[in-house]
């Protein structure tokens, strides 16, 4: 219906709007509607990187388009937030102070939701309260190894 | 409403019962590349109830069962447990008042698939019901897949529509 | 032939005039997300005299030329020029006997382009040409931009084989 | 024309056979043809890591499907090998296992070709003969440093 979708549009650009400087140390994004028709519109990512100038998406750098797109996922999460959010590797793009500003954010979020976050990032995984560790000893089959955060970085660079 | 503990058997690569133990708030899963983490998170998407196959990386259903390593054979059914701590209530309905919940789902390579709630025989449809309200299902953003930053990018403006629709 | 150098100016975030030094066989480009590094791919692609946009990431050729920061206003040309060792011959044709190989493009806003070898204006033509036979060129598998892995793993099958026929 | 895709295809499966092994350390993968009709054939990529026995790719790791890719992406560089390669973060997914034979392929084929290659990856450039280090001191214009490892290391930190 054509309220509930304006609902759900203004809250997740709200959240948008306070997650993408949080995140970026800096900058101001917001979303747009294109599009006369309410219930027909789509909806465009406005994006400035902290100093930068530009306008939409597509000229930013793989790490800027990766941490946007983090911004946004977790708006649209705290729309419905759930007890806990699994994250698939998510830092994979982003250099270390972008990581440092993301795992920050984690560390926030995780005091009213519990974050189950895959990584191979050193300094995601200082954050951890525990980790978990798997590992293919015997080729093809899975299991588990509890570890600490030295010992990861070191079972990672094997 | 917390989650405690992910028991997997016979789930693609975790062939043998295995317990991840889910304490705290902050827990990170680390290891080499193809060792079985994204699996965890098929698990889970799965014994919510995940009906399709390519969003588990399969062509179909039956490729979540362990089909064999160089050393070991197939297997016939994977099976896949959560266990919450819904000591703070977050539950509604009638498991509202348990302090434990478990949800699992168990199948075989004929495609069928058998729900349990608390260790009883239930549909699939009264897991899906468990998690309404709560912000959890096999499609909500509490799930960030390996390549969900890649899906918004890259997605055209109605596509991003219809991603906030599901929300919604 | 050996790159030898790569020379930007007024193109995306390189804004002032630079030259980049690149010697020796294994050469590598580090620095912060958004510092420019893709950039200079885009530079190489866009002197060899790629004409679509989108391969730039761009939504017109324009996009190309450095639009502003916060503290610089646009400017309204962009500027690469690549400078080949040519000692070993590796290129045919005319220009065969030429130690030294300099290809160059220049644009305006108004969209047009103009082309120089040697610093003798030229065609975009005869920029194509003296890459015929080199494996070089905007598309040629000598360019592994920063989605060329997410490409060859989402292709189906069809698409698969017009990358092999590219190819060839 | 039926003989040039045959030949072109013969060639990049041979170059593929070779290369994944090597990337992986073991392991198997080829090329396989789909369809009755050579000229309407699509391509199909089956590969193995070392101890798996899966057969299309689709099941593999996000750091498995990547390095499979690379292997495919070499071998079509082999086909029509130009003097220089331009890498964008090709090692990205992987972890420092797989980069480690990685940058160890790419020191074999710097013998023949220059390899200029943008990576964030700690190991990848420490074969580097050359650092080019880009940063954005101020916001939004791009400049060069002079870097050795120790300094990118610390400069890709900040
Ligand atoms: N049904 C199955 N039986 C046996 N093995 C399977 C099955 N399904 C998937 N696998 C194996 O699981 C592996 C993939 O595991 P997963 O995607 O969890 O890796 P990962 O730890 O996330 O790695 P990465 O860091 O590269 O993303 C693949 O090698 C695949 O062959
Ligand atoms: N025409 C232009 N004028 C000014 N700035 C531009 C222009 N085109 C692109 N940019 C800027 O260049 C930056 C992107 O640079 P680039 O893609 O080279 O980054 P990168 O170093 O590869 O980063 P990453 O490690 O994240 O991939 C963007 O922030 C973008 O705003
Ligand atoms: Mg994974
Ligand atoms: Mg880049």
């Amino acid at each position: 219906t054509r309220t509930r979708f304006r609902e759900t549009f203004d809250k997740v650009n709200s959240g948008f709007q306070t997650l993408f400087p949080r995140l970026f140390g800096g900058g101001q994004a917001h979303l747009e509607l294109i599009g006369e028709e309410l219930l027909e519109s789509g909806v465009r990512v406005m994006a400035r990187p902290p100093g930068k100038r530009n306008s939409t998406i597509h000229l930013l750098s793989g790490g800027e388009k990766a941490l946007t797109a983090v911004s946004l996922l977790f708006a649209l999460f705290e729309l419905n937030p759930a007890p806990f959010c699994l994250l698939d590797e998510v830092d994979a793009p982003l250099d270390d102070a972008n990581v440092v500003r993301y795992s920050q954010m984690l560390r926030a979020l995780s005091e009213k939701t519990q974050l189950i976050y895959i990584t191979h990032n050193k300094i995601s995984m200082e954050i951890a309260e525990l980790l978990v560790g798997v590992t293919m000893s015997e080729p093809g089959v899975s299991r588990l190894v509890a570890v600490d955060v030295e010992e990861a970085l070191e079972m990672v660079a094997q | 409403m917390r989650l405690k503990k992910i028991k997997l058997s016979g789930f693609k690569s975790f062939v043998d019962p295995i317990t991840i133990p889910v304490s705290g708030n902050l827990i990170g899963i680390v290891g080499p590349n193809g060792c079985g983490k994204s699996n965890i998170i098929d698990a889970v998407r799965w014994v919510m109830g995940e009906s399709s196959a390519k969003h588990l990386r399969g062509d179909s259903m039956a490729d979540v069962i362990f089909s064999g390593s160089t050393a070991r054979k197939p297997v016939g059914k994977a099976s896949v447990e959560l266990i919450f701590d819904n000591s703070d209530g977050g539950v509604s309905g009638q498991y509202a008042a348990y302090a434990e919940i478990s949800i699992r789902r168990e199948a075989g390579r004929d495609g069928q698939s058998d729900y349990f709630l608390n260790r009883t025989r239930c549909r699939r449809k009264d897991i899906t019901d468990l998690f309404l309200g709560t912000g959890l299902g096999p499609h909500s953003y509490s799930i960030l897949e390996q390549n969900a930053v890649t899906r918004i990018i890259e997605s055209k403006p109605e596509e991003l529509r219809s991603f906030f629709e599901e929300a919604a």
